[in-house]
């Protein structure tokens, strides 16, 4: 079974909450044998790979998260799927080579903070939207 | 770096693609776009363990929104905004959500002009600040000006003090300059902590065009509207301590519909 995404603990420091790191980490084998249903996988993008650290108060990275997995019929209802992924899904049954599956994508995105130095040493903290996913659905 | 990267639990690692210098670059523009950024700023100051008030500031009130948008699923996240005329003893508090700001910017202070007891009356002190970096496409939703009151000099401890702040909104050579009142506190002579004064009205004209920015300006007053010198009232000015040092900021929210800048 897919694993569920940990429901993590507000983070108070700046500490790397995960293991992973950007960029270009991924968090699930793909394995051919098994199929992978639609959903949130780990990806953290670290400023301080970039390094970024020189300018960029806080924080040191933020959890970005990508969709990734099979859209695959029966849609059950964890995978978010629209009335037309549904539809979909059954024709790319009858007709796999005329239409395709759904597509695994986000389904809601959220917001993050930056704190940062401009170059005149000016402080800013800017809110920057649908820089995190929330949940991935079939589209 | 091209090392095999391990997952928790899994001991089969995934190679990552090197990348060449071209593409480095590339992958950090395309970043830095996404965060609504020109170049990579080339702060004076590094960044680690600020010790100014005004990071210290803008970190909490970054911690206080990274924490809202932490707990709040899908929600729009909001940027607190102090509370407008508050005083408080150690660094300014993040205060309450008033306004949902997209963007908050704390200015440096780039030129301070005392009329001091070496001057005639009245005394006052100016504020100049850097307004380069104003986001494009977002309006000015509230801007306050934050100075630290000390204790000052002894004598007046119980006495009533009148505290008010003016935009500069002209100057001339021979005479006084057109001033515009934007906010005033009074408060005990002994009193100690961070005053803090609305000046939305100045940041949204200094907005308007850069050239109307000449500046705050501060009187203290007795109760019987003698003249006091700021400095001895216990105004901390640019030559104080770092973490008490004067500085604006800016809440500015985004226009309603952005076009999206096809790039």
């Amino acid at each position: 079974a897919a694993k569920a995404p940990r429901r993590r603990q507000p983070k108070k420091s700046n500490d790397l909450p995960h293991p992973n790191r950007l960029p270009g980490i991924f968090d699930d084998v793909h394995a051919t044998d098994r199929r992978q249903v639609c959903r949130r996988h780990e990806l953290y993008v670290s400023f301080q790979d970039l390094g970024w650290l020189d300018w960029v108060i806080a924080p040191q990275g933020y959890s970005a998260y990508y969709c990734e997995g099979e859209c695959a019929f029966p849609l059950d209802s964890c995978m978010n799927a629209t009335n037309h992924a549904i539809l979909q899904s059954l024709v790319h049954l009858m007709k796999p080579e005329a239409v395709p599956k759904a597509c695994c994508a986000p389904t809601k995105l959220s917001a993050t903070s930056v704190l940062y130095y401009d170059s005149n040493n000016n402080v800013i903290l800017k809110k920057h939207r649908n820089m995190v996913v929330k949940s991935c659905g079939c589209h | 770096s091209g090392s095999t990267v391990r997952r928790r639990g899994h001991s089969a690692g995934v190679p990552q693609r090197r990348l060449s210098g071209a593409e480095r670059r590339d992958v950090q523009r395309e970043i830095l776009s996404v965060l609504g950024l020109p170049g990579r700023p080339r702060p004076r100051i590094p960044a680690r363990a600020p010790s100014a008030a005004a990071p210290l500031f803008m970190l909490d009130l970054y911690r206080a929104v990274a924490g809202e948008e932490e707990e709040e699923d899908g929600e729009e996240a909001t940027v607190s905004r102090p509370v407008l005329t508050g005083l408080s003893t150690q660094s300014p508090p993040p205060g309450s959500v008033v306004s949902r700001a997209d963007t908050v910017v704390s200015l440096v202070n780039m030129v301070e002009q005392d009329r001091d007891l070496f001057s005639p009356k009245p005394y006052w002190k100016e504020f100049r600040f850097d307004l380069t970096q104003v986001p494009t496409g977002e309006s000015v939703t509230a801007a306050e000006f934050r100075i630290y009151k000390g204790r000052g000099v002894s004598g007046h401890g119980n006495s009533s003090w009148h505290i008010s702040i003016y935009e500069v909104a002209a100057e001339h050579p021979t005479r006084e300059s057109d001033l515009f009142l934007l906010d005033v506190q009074d408060l005990r002579a002994g009193t100690e902590g961070w005053l803090v004064f609305d000046v939305t009205a100045a940041s949204n004209h200094w907005l308007v065009d850069q050239k109307y920015n000449l500046g705050l300006r501060l009187y203290v007053e007795t109760e019987d509207g003698h003249s006091v010198d700021p400095g001895s009232a216990g105004l901390v000015g640019r030559r104080g301590p770092r973490s008490k040092q004067p500085f604006m900021v800016t809440f500015f929210r985004a226009s309603p519909s952005p076009a999206r800048v096809t790039r």
